[in-house]
């Protein structure tokens, strides 16, 4: 079992520093375990350094900056226990338009492998869609659906 | 393997029969709040067997039926069918494309089929179990997710990996 | 000191069911006591009605409308008991445009009689503003002011 | 009473001398995600006798002062001035206008000042107390306050009644 762990903790903790230097544009990330290093026990620190920041903890981060790199370890997650399709449901919510622009970058490339289907109301992501569904309500209390294209979304959509 | 379509019909505020294509790449659900996109996610895990009315935002099992508006009265039953593309032999049954089905009745009872025979829920999750598309792994992230993992103690954390293993 | 609760209880249940039905432009909402009602310990229960949905448990309805709800108890609150200046960051986060637009114009009616400092992404938010500063940080990770006029924001700013 | 002006040198990322002048009506913050934008509400709560470094986002009370960068060194001070109007007399004290200051040491040690007077923390928590500026009375909701709010349980919102009394 333990050796297990130790195996899926390296390639996560590898998978989650490549993550975060991809969706920040810059500096670096890592895990750590707390002492002692080796019980069965010992927990997983986040260590995150923003691109022209100092290595600090995860909570002293700005609300932006924790969700992205909450949104690098689910990523790493997936990629060491891959997943035929993922639903995403507004991960991008706080972020400002560099990084989504960044993490709609790397979701483009990842859709090449992997089927998304995301949730969100950030105009850059949904640029990156091949496919777009509005979901509207009328004062019936039901839901509609319908197939948009990127032309049909108002300019000032977030 | 991919997602093909959904149905949905009188699955929360999907009191019409509503039908979503995907593509194999990005799809992306858009809308003003409250319309019903986190529904669609909520729809996806309840075909796939999801039991914990936590991870569906309600308090009984029959919250997922319509329940009714001030213009329109609730209904007896919700049906979700999600239909995959398996050509590449991802899930261990011998059909290039597979479609799963649940109905839920407010009586609190749930039908499961798979291409349309009935079976049990263990057999809609076992056949997913093989796919890496179980309940933990991460395939359906919702709207707190990301609040969860920030809010996870270091132990916790530890768990995360440990599923993963 | 049960008279003094019953008395704020009534007064922030008022307060919070007027800015429930400003923000959402419909629907109502109300406080309950959970039974039984006449216990000091007794819990307040958030029951709401989006327009055109039916009543329902706070748990049940959408991101974005637990938010706004969540803002009309904290206005209230404030009403009860003013406060000469609020500092808010970010409350509109999870807002779309229809609800920024009327939380926003809610926040200008209330500014003419208390102080409002708004972190904001949104630019509806920030259309209602008297003054706007902008924060950057340059590499060397030191955050700058800037003052700005509306027109200095890019069209498509969230 | 409003703010007029806030002043922060040396202040988590406001390495350099850095000046806010409000108006009396709305004042919006805008910047990309770690610019400073919930550092600058940090420091009003901080120079308003914050001690609990939960509501700072800080481990230790150290972390309030500039750690440097990977072009900057540490400094070893930070200082908030916040003034406010007081032409109402909504604070209990003989002046039109008033100024607080904290300056933080590295050693842990605060010193506090009203109108450049040197004061201990309780004169300026009981200036404060009396204007309804207090810590708990939501004159300033932080970025994680909706989720904290919609996360408490029915009796603890009873409590938020309970403060408000
Ligand atoms: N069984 C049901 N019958 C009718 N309405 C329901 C039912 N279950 C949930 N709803 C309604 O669905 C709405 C929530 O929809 P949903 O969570 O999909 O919104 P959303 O589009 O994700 O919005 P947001 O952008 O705010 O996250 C709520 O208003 C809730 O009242
Ligand atoms: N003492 C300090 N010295 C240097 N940097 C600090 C210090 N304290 C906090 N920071 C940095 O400040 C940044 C957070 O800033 P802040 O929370 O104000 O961002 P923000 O503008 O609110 O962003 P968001 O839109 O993501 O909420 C973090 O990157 C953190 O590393
Ligand atoms: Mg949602
Ligand atoms: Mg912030």
């Amino acid at each position: 079992i333990s050796a297990g762990f130790t195996t899926t903790y390296d390639l996560v903790a590898t998978q989650f520093a490549h993550y975060f230097t991809l969706f920040f544009g810059g500096g670096d990330a890592r895990l750590e375990l707390t002492p002692p290093e080796d019980a069965a026990t010992s927990g997983i620190e986040i260590m995150a350094r923003p691109p022209g920041k100092r290595l600090q903890s995860l909570a002293l981060l700005s609300g932006g900056e924790r969700a992205l790199t909450a949104v690098a370890l689910l990523f790493a997650l997936l990629k060491v226990r891959p997943v035929p399709f993922v639903v995403l449901d507004e991960v991008d919510a706080a972020l400002d338009e560099a990084n989504v622009g960044r993490f709609a970058d790397a979701l483009r490339e990842l859709a090449s492998g992997t089927q998304f289907v995301v949730v969100t109301h950030n105009r850059r992501t949904i640029e990156r869609a091949d496919t777009i569904y509005g979901v509207t309500m009328a004062e019936d209390g039901v839901s509609r659906l319908l197939s948009l294209r990127l032309s049909d979304l108002p300019p000032d959509l977030n | 393997m991919h997602l093909r379509r959904l149905e949905m019909q009188g699955f929360k505020t999907f009191a019409t029969r509503t039908v979503l294509e995907f593509t194999p790449g990005m799809t992306a659900i858009v809308g003003p709040n409250g319309s019903g996109k986190s529904n669609t996610a909520d729809a996806i895990r309840w075909v796939l067997g999801e039991q914990n009315n936590r991870n569906l935002r309600t308090k009984r099992s029959e919250d997922v039926i319509f329940a009714g508006s001030t213009k329109r009265s609730s209904l007896g039953m919700a049906e979700v069918t999600l239909v995959l593309d398996n050509s590449g032999g991802w899930l261990p049954i011998d059909f290039s494309e597979v479609s799963i089905s649940r109905r839920g009745y407010r009586s609190g009872e749930s039908e499961y089929l798979i291409n349309n025979t009935r079976v049990r829920l263990r057999d809609v999750l076992d056949l997913l179990l093989k796919a890496n598309v179980a309940q933990d792994s991460y395939a359906i992230m919702g709207q707190n997710m990301i609040e969860a993992v920030l809010a996870l103690k270091p132990e916790e954390r530890r768990v995360l990996i440990e599923e993963a293993a």
